[in-house]
């Protein structure tokens, strides 16, 4: 899967890619202060391309302490437990759910917003691909606002650039592709060689998407986020990141 | 239909008897779980005396007859539904002229039974033609639609056809083996994944009961089982001929927790068969409770006692006591139906003034009994207002009726008016299972405070939308007229609280789809959507009548019925189904039959069959005597002047009435 952070302050879109192996499961946030875990769990596309085996999130799952609740959303449906409770709603509904302080909405076909207690919000939004399309599979697409209100606790992949961190590009130049510009980045005390690109947003236009231009870093993120990609890899669903 | 030489020489044999059924058929469209059914049955008077030939078809109870039609050697008798008093004045007319006919209509349990005879000479062709339509119900996962068999003797074109066309899909379908397992590699179904079409077309040596019998062996319960495909858990919005139907069952939630007060009746009536079966019926449904639930129960007969005063949780070691409990039980006295529920409903009430009672969860009395109040407040109309004053709204009261000594009109009514449903048991024909099913269909509820609605301006005369609970596995249905509009989308809303969750559930539909879709099937029921939601609006009407406060109350809903039933053909108990020849000069007439009176069924007249069928039998009452009826075609002669190979006029003519 495919990141942007924007970074308000510094007016800019950071992109980096994870690719790791289907099924691992990647902390995005964790928050023990708020008791709020969102996790996604990669698939693999049907067949390699390229000798790659591109993969994404075919599950999303949130889950929030406080009420021991935990929505898990994959591209069959949309499930929320409550550790006694168990209950399925298909992508086919368009559906309110709510329980105590966690409000679900499922837009039919489209996307499913998570929110906890009118300060936390989590989008989720299903790509369907053609059924028989050769290499393709369903996957998802997580969306965080940056005006959640996390606790200072909060990290994972996304949750910690919820503190923005300083970040200087200069000596941008021609790179080896001419329509990519390169530059260097300074960032978390380190000296990134990153690449001009654009990746896509889906809220708007979920067929084509908006373009999103952005400094791509190279290696997973190495160097933008904190440690290596692996670091953020949970042993379950429900799991928050140990530091 | 041409016949093979084979069953030619078959036919020539069966013609030797005095009257020849030529052919029997019976058609079945069900277009989303709406039926409509035609029996049509072709008979020869192959004797050599004129003779009366009847038809006879036992119908579901729920189901309205929508028309009959006869054709008696080239003369056409059509069905017209009518308002009751003008039918029989048009009647009474023909009568007088003593050119009419009677129509039985006797009602049993589940079953009524349409009875005509016609008396014809030798020779004779006559043809009959039945029509009805029922809406199906959902029950532990699917729809059943049953045709009761009796062709009575062998018949050379045996065919039974069911269509099923369900827009969302079928995601399973089977046939029970309940006309007997000889049936089993002749029964074919074929499936697609919107259609399915069952047939049974026995030849004239599968109907015999034995190689060389001339009894059929057909008689018996003919039942077709399945279930829909749900995508989603909004349920499935149709829109047909400027009608919507909204059906919603919504699987994969948690069920709500149940409290649950048992009343069992151990007056002396309950004393053998009937108690050992409640008895097994109850340590089941005793071991399907979780620590989740509350539960106890009150047995009573002149006297009222307790297992537990309070509401206990159903662990593991309560169960086992209340087993115990049950098991020990000596049916004995008399009935206090009254002091019982009274005090199921303060243990409920107390249980919920205690807190002990989770404001998501589910409460209900559960009343077992085999017959009518002898002890303590006796008049029913009174024991139905204690009840009613009684019960919160949060209760619901659950009646299952066993035997037919029970006033069963009266426990349906207190379930209704409850919140509840009731369900007669059958004592003769394996009540534990009855009652385990019937325990099965209420223990699972999955939502409550049931509201699906929709925007104002978008549709019209909507039957009831609002429902107190929803069991796991059966169906909510809704159904109204949709308003003219420029859209072609119409929207539902739905809101329900689930265990601990709130819900809201929209569903968008296209309104011109089904239809286009329905125009391309060969044999869906194009109108269905129109004429289920007549019925449901009748049915509905009907149940309102029989509760309503006023006399104008009653006479208002009374002419809303009569109105609907008239546009949309039903014969109802307040229409009647008017035949007339085509130059309207003879005349029959079918009204819709009444209850039986209980406790009259011992001397039940049985009208055959059913004996092969699994599950309750109904017994099959005639409530009037049965008339002697018969039918002059054409202009009746003088008795003097009779011949032989002329037609008898009716010697006396009843009519069946009920209102």
């Amino acid at each position: 899967p495919h990141f942007i952070v924007h970074l308000p302050r510094g007016n800019m879109d950071v992109c980096f890619n994870i690719d790791s192996k289907p099924g691992h499961i990647l902390n995005l946030v964790s928050d023990s202060g708020t008791g709020l875990a969102v996790n996604g769990q990669l698939i693999g596309s049907k067949k390699m391309r390229k000798n790659k085996l591109n993969t994404y999130f075919g599950t999303i799952s949130i889950y929030y302490q406080p009420e021991g609740i935990g929505v898990t959303v994959s591209t069959t449906g949309i499930n929320v437990t409550d550790g006694r409770n168990n209950h399925t709603f298909a992508w086919a509904s368009t559906a309110e759910i709510t329980q105590d302080g966690v409000r679900i909405s499922i837009i039919k076909e489209e996307q499913v917003s998570v929110t906890m207690n009118d300060s936390i919000k989590v989008t989720v939004l299903l790509h369907r691909v053609w059924k028989k399309h050769p290499i393709n599979v369903d996957f998802l697409g997580i969306y965080v606002p940056s005006n959640n209100q996390y606790s200072p606790l909060v990290h994972g992949l996304i949750g910690q650039f919820s503190r923005e961190p300083e970040v200087r590009v200069y000596n941008i130049g021609q790179g080896v592709d001419p329509l990519k510009m390169e530059a260097t980045m300074e960032v978390k005390g380190n000296r990134l060689h990153v690449t001009r690109g654009w990746q896509k947003d889906y809220r708007q236009d979920k067929k084509r998407g908006s373009n999103i231009y952005c400094w791509f870093i190279h290696n997973s993120g190495k160097g933008f986020i904190d440690g290596h990609y692996t670091d953020y890899i949970v042993p379950q669903l429900h799991s928050f990141l140990h530091r | 239909a041409v016949l093979t030489s084979e069953e030619q020489e078959d036919f020539e044999a069966i013609r030797g008897d005095d009257i020849t059924v030529k052919s029997y058929k019976v058609e079945s469209r069900i277009t989303s779980r709406f039926v409509h059914t035609t029996v049509k049955s072709s008979v020869v008077n192959s004797g050599s005396k004129a003779q009366s030939i009847g038809f006879n078809v036992q119908i579901p109870k729920r189901a309205f007859i929508t028309n009959f039609t006869m054709n008696v050697n080239g003369i056409v008798f059509v069905g017209s539904v009518k308002e009751k008093t003008v039918a029989r004045n048009l009647y009474a007319q023909a009568r007088a002229r003593g050119k009419s006919a009677g129509i039985v209509r006797a009602n049993s349990l589940d079953m009524e039974t349409f009875k005509t005879e016609v008396h014809i000479p030798p020779g004779s062709n006559i043809e009959f033609e039945l029509h009805y339509q029922e809406m199906m119900s959902r029950k532990l996962g699917m729809y059943e639609h049953t045709l009761h068999l009796q062709p009575g003797r062998l018949v050379p074109h045996f065919q039974v056809d069911i269509y099923i066309f369900e827009p969302n899909g079928i995601s399973m379908i089977q046939t029970p083996h309940t006309l007997g397992k000889q049936f089993i590699d002749i029964i074919k179904v074929t499936q697609t994944k919107h259609k399915a079409h069952i047939s049974l077309k026995p030849t004239l040596q599968q109907q015999r009961k034995c190689e060389n019998c001339t009894e059929t062996i057909i008689d018996g319960v003919f039942a077709v089982q399945y279930d829909v495909e749900r995508e989603s858990n909004t349920g499935e919005l149709q829109v047909s001929d400027g009608h919507f139907v909204h059906f919603f069952a919504p699987s994969n939630l948690s069920p709500l927790r149940k409290n649950i007060v048992f009343v069992i009746d151990v007056s002396g009536s309950m004393w053998g068969v009937k108690m050992k079966q409640t008895v097994e019926a109850m340590q089941a449904i005793l071991d399907d409770l979780t620590i989740d639930d509350y539960f106890s129960i009150i047995d009573f007969n002149h006297n009222v006692r307790c297992w537990s005063e309070e509401l206990v949780p159903g662990s593991s070691i309560q169960v086992k006591d209340a087993k115990k409990y049950i098991q020990n039980i000596r049916p004995n006295g008399g009935t206090n139906i009254n002091e019982a529920l009274m005090r199921a409903v303060q243990m409920l009430v107390r249980a919920s003034n205690q807190g002990l009672i989770d404001p998501r969860s589910v409460s209900m009395i559960i009343l077992v009994s085999d017959g009518d109040p002898t002890v303590g407040e006796i008049k029913l109309s009174t024991i139905q207002k204690n009840v009613k004053r009684a019960m919160r709204e949060e209760f619901s009261l659950f009646s299952l009726g066993i035997g037919f000594d029970v006033d069963y009109d009266f426990l349906e009514r207190i379930a209704t008016e409850n919140r509840g449903i009731a369900q007669r048991i059958y004592a003769n024909h394996n009540a534990a299972d009855q009652l385990q099913s019937f325990y099965r269909r209420v223990s699972s509820p999955l939502l409550r405070r049931i509201a699906i609605q929709f925007p104002d301006d978008s549709v019209s005369e909507v039957t009831q939308n609002r429902f107190d609970k929803y069991f796991s596995g059966s169906e909510l249905v809704v159904a109204g007229k949709v308003l003219p509009s420029e859209s072609n989308t119409l929207t539902s809303l739905i809101t329900a609280s689930a265990a601990r969750l709130d819900i809201t559930l929209q569903t968008d539909v296209d309104t011109t789809e089904l239809d286009a879709e329905l125009a391309k099937q060969e044999h869906s029921f194009t109108g269905f959507a129109r004429q289920m939601w007549a019925y449901m609006t009748v049915k509905q009407l009907l149940s309102e009548r029989s509760l309503a406060p006023s006399a104008v109350k009653k006479r208002k809903i009374t002419q809303q019925i009569m109105s609907i039933a008239l546009e949309h053909q039903f014969v109802t108990p307040l229409t009647t189904l008017l035949v007339e020849s085509q130059d309207a000069t003879e005349r029959l007439l079918a009204d819709s039959p009444k209850d039986p009176k209980h406790g009259c069924c011992s001397g039940g007249l049985g009208l055959g069959g059913g004996s092969s069928a699994p599950g309750p039998t109904p017994v099959h009452v005639v409530y009037h005597p049965p008339p002697w009826v018969q039918m002059t075609t054409p202009a009746p002669p003088s008795q003097a002047e009779k011949g032989p190979e002329e037609w008898t006029l009716p010697k006396r003519v009843t009519i069946v009435d009920n209102d």
